[in-house]
């Protein structure tokens, strides 16, 4: 799902 | 980045560096869970791993690192260099009453099911709830140090503007993660009765203290 995109948040 | 999330990133740096300078300046951690703190501690370790494997940007890697340092500070002074001032017999919540349904939630209810997105699933679902010591224990003593509501002020802004920026995000960029939305959510709801208090008599000058 379009959540995997890359954990760029704190 | 949008201005919603730099905004929200500064305000939890606020809240973090005040509480770091309250303690350190007063040499006191007078009103302060130490508990909540060795939550969000948990919370950024858990959250962090991926310090070790993924590079995002300068900002995303010095803004974790300063998180982390700090939080642990913070509970070294508590705990260690000014113990003699920790309020023991105030901070009494029942932290296993958060950090065991927080891990059983994370494992029933995730994004993937590898070791690193569970850690990061339950240090969402934990920061949610982390604060519950904290206001426990004001409710308990019955008030609050006005600095300590500064810093509970810019801790609660803080996730309120990351839904902003989720929405945002959403509007924007199609992305939206519902784990952290729900999570976020119930944290900022949380703080309501608290910024209620702190709009009605902190920022009219008067002192927090409950019942209101």
């Amino acid at each position: 799902s379009d959540s995997q995109k890359k954990k760029d948040e704190l | 980045m949008n201005i919603f999330r730099l905004t929200g990133d500064l305000s939890h740096l606020a809240a973090i560096i005040i509480l770091l300078l309250k303690i350190w300046k007063s040499r006191s951690c007078a009103g302060i869970s130490g508990k909540s703190q060795i939550l969000f501690a948990m919370v950024f370790t858990t959250r962090y791993l991926d310090l070790l494997t993924a590079y995002i940007s300068l900002y995303n890697t010095s803004m974790k690192i300063i998180y982390i340092g700090c939080s642990y500070a913070t509970v070294y002074l508590i705990y260690a260099k000014f113990k003699a001032t920790y309020d023991g017999n105030h901070d009494t919540f029942r932290v296993e009453f958060l950090v065991v349904p927080v891990g059983g939630l994370s494992f029933l209810v995730n994004h993937d099911f590898s070791p690193l997105e569970i850690l990061w699933t339950f240090s969402i679902y934990l920061e949610a709830v982390a604060i519950l010591p904290q206001l426990f224990m004001i409710s308990k003593t019955g008030e609050a140090e006005t600095i300590t509501t500064h810093y509970l002020f810019f801790l609660g802004l803080y996730r309120a503007l990351y839904l902003i920026n989720w929405v945002w995000r959403f509007y924007f960029e199609g992305f939206f993660d519902m784990i952290a939305i729900v999570a976020g959510v119930v944290q900022t709801i949380l703080y309501c009765d608290f910024f209620y208090l702190y709009v009605t008599k902190v920022l009219k000058g008067k002192k927090l203290s409950l019942p209101a």
